[in-house]
């Protein structure tokens, strides 16, 4: 068994969380903050057999790694009602640090 | 010294930090969520030496392992007010899935 | 890569984690309880190059160790309206709790 310890953006955890119950990887999930932005994100805790890790690196890759996405900022509209067009502009978002981790013993009680 | 990382059902929670102060084992509380249910519980980070660790797994053990207790179904009242008997019915509770931990270094400071 | 567990007074967290950003050091904070005294206090995890070990313990040690502050108790001015003096008072605060774990692989996605 190792332990893999993965902290994900807030808004990739739901979509991780899925994919974990879609792979039937057990996981544990903490409310935790990050020291330089001092925002919210997630932190996973998963037990897994060691011929899993790569597998379960795969699927928190795939649901969260850094990427860019369209965002079309919200307008004040009070700004300028003469029919304004937000133009959507390229944000990064999301990005995964994983820790994985020997574990000695393993139980279920 | 080992780190154990024991999750437990919040119900157990509060019997088992006794259970800790006890036996003189010093622990770390985080409220977590499972994975599955999506549903509150809580995981101990405790640092220990290596040969208590035994002592602390049959501490857990005995304290949050799954069982099955009887429990009255809470009856609304409104249903049948002739009387109504609520059966007791018998459900599983508890359960702890425990990981050990290698540790390097341990200080305090 | 180790990860860098330590557990610290609530009252020391803001000044470590600013500690840390000077110093370049990436960590995550964890909101936890205390087994004994069941009062607030928080956990950093910092997964962190095995040669800076040293580095990360001696600032947690400066930020937070055990130490001795003169401390004014606040004085209650129902209790004596003729000038009462409060006599500062030497109280026990801050100590940290370091684990510092072996990692088998550390990805940045
Ligand atoms: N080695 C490590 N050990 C423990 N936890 C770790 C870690 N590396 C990353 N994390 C956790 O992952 C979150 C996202 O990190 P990321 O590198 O994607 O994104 C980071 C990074 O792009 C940037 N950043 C962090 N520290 C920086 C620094 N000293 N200088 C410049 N940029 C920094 O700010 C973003 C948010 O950082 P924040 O600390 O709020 O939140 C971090 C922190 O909670
Ligand atoms: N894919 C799946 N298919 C069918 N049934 C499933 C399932 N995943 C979980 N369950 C069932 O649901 C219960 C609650 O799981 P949950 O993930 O909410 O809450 C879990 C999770 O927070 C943690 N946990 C269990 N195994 C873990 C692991 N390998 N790594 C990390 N956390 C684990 O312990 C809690 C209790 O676990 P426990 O095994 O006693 O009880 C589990 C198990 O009986
Ligand atoms: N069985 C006992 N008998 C007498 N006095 C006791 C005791 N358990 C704890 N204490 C005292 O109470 C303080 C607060 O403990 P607490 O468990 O609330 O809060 C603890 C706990 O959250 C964590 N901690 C300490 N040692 C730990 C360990 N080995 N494993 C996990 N967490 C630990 O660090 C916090 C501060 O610990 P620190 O040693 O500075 O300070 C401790 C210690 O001085």
């Amino acid at each position: 068994t190792k332990l893999v310890i993965a902290i994900v953006q807030d808004k990739d955890a739901n979509y991780l969380s899925d994919q974990f119950i879609d792979q039937n990887v057990r996981a544990t999930k903490l409310s935790t903050t990050g020291g330089f932005l001092q925002s919210g994100n997630t932190t996973f805790m998963i037990g897994i057999e060691e011929e899993r890790v790569p597998e379960v690196l795969e699927i928190i890759k795939k649901a969260s790694h850094t990427r860019e996405e369209f965002m079309t900022p919200s307008v004040n509209m009070d700004v300028n009602m003469e029919g304004t067009t937000a133009y959507p502009i390229k944000v990064q978002v999301g990005g995964a640090t994983v820790l994985v981790l020997p574990v000695d013993q393993f139980e279920r009680f």
